[in-house]
C-alpha cells in the first residue's frame, strides 16, 4: 500500500 | 508602474493553459528581475513554480514590487480572447492595485483588444525549496515522456522511475497485470530521440501518474523536459521557455506503507 506524501515534509514554510 | 510585454504572447496562453488544472489561484509576483510565481494543489502535493526574466520582455518595467492576486481560470478566460500571434501586455499604474490591464495587439497592430481582470488578495502559502542537487539528471523529448505517462496511466495510477548509469526505467504494476518502459541514453541529434541522463547516484522512486499527467499539459512550452531526482526527495519536472524562463513542477514522491 502506497501513502502519498506531501511537499511540506521537505520544503519550509516561509 | 508595471508594464510588461511579451511579443509572442502565446507563451503566456501556454503557461496559462498547462496550470490550470492543478492550481485555482495565484500570486504573481512582479519586481525589477521579472514575474515569479509558486502555488500549490489543493492536496500540498505538488507545486508549480515559474519564473519570467526581464530580458525575455520586449518591454519590461516595474518600479516596484507588487503581488498580483489571480484566478487562473478567469484569467484563463480573458487570454482566450488572445491571438496566437498576439503581443500580451500586463500594465497598472497603482501601487496597490485592484486589478490589472490586459492589452492585446496583432501583427499588423490592426486590431486591438483590452481587458482588465479583478484581483484578488491571496494569502500566500509559499515554501523555501532548497537549491538540491539531483543525483539523477534525465533530459528527454517533452512529447515522449507525456506519452509514456499517458500510457502507462491506463494500467496504473503509480509510476516508478529508476535510473541507472545508461537507462531509466518506467514501471507500473495494476490489476490487469504489469509492464515497464526503458530509455536508453541516446545521443541523438535529433530532439525527439535525444536522452541525456547525467546520474551521479540511481534512484527510484514512485509518483502519481495523476499528477504526471497535469505537468505534461506543458508539453507545447519546450520540446524537451528535465526530470530531475534524488531519493527521498520530490521530483522536479522542468521545461525551460526559450530566452524568457522557465515553468517548474514539484511532486512529492509515494512512499510504501
Amino acid at each position: 500500500y502506497e501513502i502519498q506524501l506531501m511537499l511540506s515534509r521537505y520544503f519550509n514554510n516561509q | 508602474m508595471f508594464e510588461a510585454k511579451l511579443q509572442q504572447g502565446v507563451i503566456f496562453k501556454k503557461i496559462v493553459d498547462a496550470i490550470k488544472d492543478l492550481v485555482k489561484s495565484v500570486n504573481i509576483d512582479a519586481s525589477t528581475s521579472g514575474l515569479s510565481m509558486q502555488a500549490m494543489d489543493s492536496a500540498h502535493v505538488a507545486l508549480v513554480s515559474l519564473k519570467l526574466n526581464e530580458n525575455g520582455f520586449k518591454d519590461y518595467r516595474c518600479d516596484r514590487p507588487i503581488t498580483l492576486g489571480l484566478s487562473i481560470e478567469n484569467l484563463s478566460k480573458i487570454l482566450k480572447c488572445a491571438g496566437n500571434d498576439d503581443t500580451i501586455t500586463l500594465q497598472t499604474d497603482e501601487e496597490e492595485p485592484s486589478s490589472l490591464k490586459f492589452f492585446f495587439e496583432n501583427q499588423q497592430a490592426s486590431k486591438i483588444s483590452e481587458f482588465s481582470l479583478n484581483l484578488m488578495s491571496l494569502d500566500s502559502e509559499s515554501l523555501g525549496i532548497p537549491d538540491t542537487d539531483y543525483s539523477s539528471v534525465i533530459q528527454m523529448s517533452s512529447a515522449e515522456f507525456s506519452r509514456i505517462c499517458k500510457e502507462l496511466s491506463s494500467i496504473s495510477e503509480t509510476v516508478e522511475i529508476e535510473t541507472s548509469k545508461e537507462s531509466v526505467k518506467f514501471s507500473v504494476q495494476g490489476d490487469i497485470g504489469a509492464g515497464s518502459i526503458t530509455v536508453k541514453n541516446n545521443q541523438s541529434d535529433k530532439d525527439v530521440d535525444r536522452v541525456d541522463l547525467q546520474i551521479d547516484q540511481p534512484v527510484k522512486l514512485t509518483f502519481a501518474l495523476r499528477y504526471l499527467n497535469m505537468f505534461n499539459k506543458a508539453v507545447s512550452l519546450s520540446s524537451t523536459v528535465s526530470l530531475n531526482m534524488s531519493e527521498e526527495n520530490p521530483l522536479m519536472v522542468e521545461y525551460k521557455i526559450d530566452d524568457l524562463g522557465s515553468l517548474r513542477f514539484y511532486l512529492a514522491p509515494k512512499i510504501s506503507d
